[in-house]
């Protein structure tokens, strides 16, 4: 599952 | 958030400060790489720029502020306020070598032909070599300060446990980036020799130092 707005990570 | 990507980010965060603090404390940037800086500032810069589209959380959009913030002051220091000690004979490493190809890589393997996602792919492809020119100072001098020792250990350990954060959420959250997890075990393997050194030398107190 790959979702653009998961970049939550540093 | 779990509990490794935390200590990871804190132990990225430690890293950063340590260089900054032994910079100011010593008023001296001998033996920092600035060229491996400058790589880090362009990866903030360039990751960060969501912090203008997308909001996630206080803590992300503070870390980043942080990340960007001490990047600069770290550069501003080595380039300007102690640049009669920095060490550029032994800071030779060509950026171009590694920006180019990582542009073009950039370019070619993204998840999404944006320029904010190329800019972030760009980010994430030049941070797992960044640390390139620092290393390739410490094997030209043949020793490393102890503080910045530290400093290559505390940021070769956040890029370790990010792997196991990597790990953790494709078990529990069926979450994996492919970009991310390929170039940050790269990055990751680029430390493994230093992590060897620091371990059999720093830890026991000596200085580092490569055998000649």
């Amino acid at each position: 599952k790959y979702a653009k707005s998961e970049k939550d990570e540093l | 958030m779990n509990i490794f990507r935390l200590v990871g980010d804190l132990s990225h965060l430690l890293a950063i400060l340590l260089l900054l603090w032994k910079i100011w404390k010593t008023r001296s940037c001998a033996g920092v790489s600035g060229k491996s800086q400058i790589m880090f500032g362009l990866v903030y810069i360039t990751r960060y720029l969501d912090l203008f589209t997308n909001f996630i959380s206080i803590y992300n959009t503070t870390m980043k502020a942080i990340f960007i913030a001490v990047a600069i002051a770290t550069i501003y220091l080595i380039y300007f306020k102690f640049k009669a000690t920095y060490d550029s004979n032994h800071d030779t490493f060509r950026m171009e070598f590694l920006i180019v190809p990582v542009g073009g890589l950039a370019f070619l393997v993204n998840h999404d032909f944006t320029a904010l996602e190329i800019l972030w792919t760009f980010s994430i492809y030049l941070e797992s070599v960044a640390i390139l020119p620092q290393l390739f100072m410490i094997s030209k001098t043949g020793e490393a300060e102890t503080i910045t020792s530290h400093y290559l250990f505390a940021l070769g350990s956040y890029r370790a446990l990010y792997i196991v954060n990597w790990v953790y959420r494709y078990y529990f959250e069926g979450f994996f980036d492919l970009i991310a997890i390929v170039a940050g075990c790269v990055q990751t393997i680029l430390y493994c020799d230093f992590f060897y050194l620091y371990v059999t030398k720093v830890m026991h107190g000596k200085k580092l130092s490569l055998p000649a």
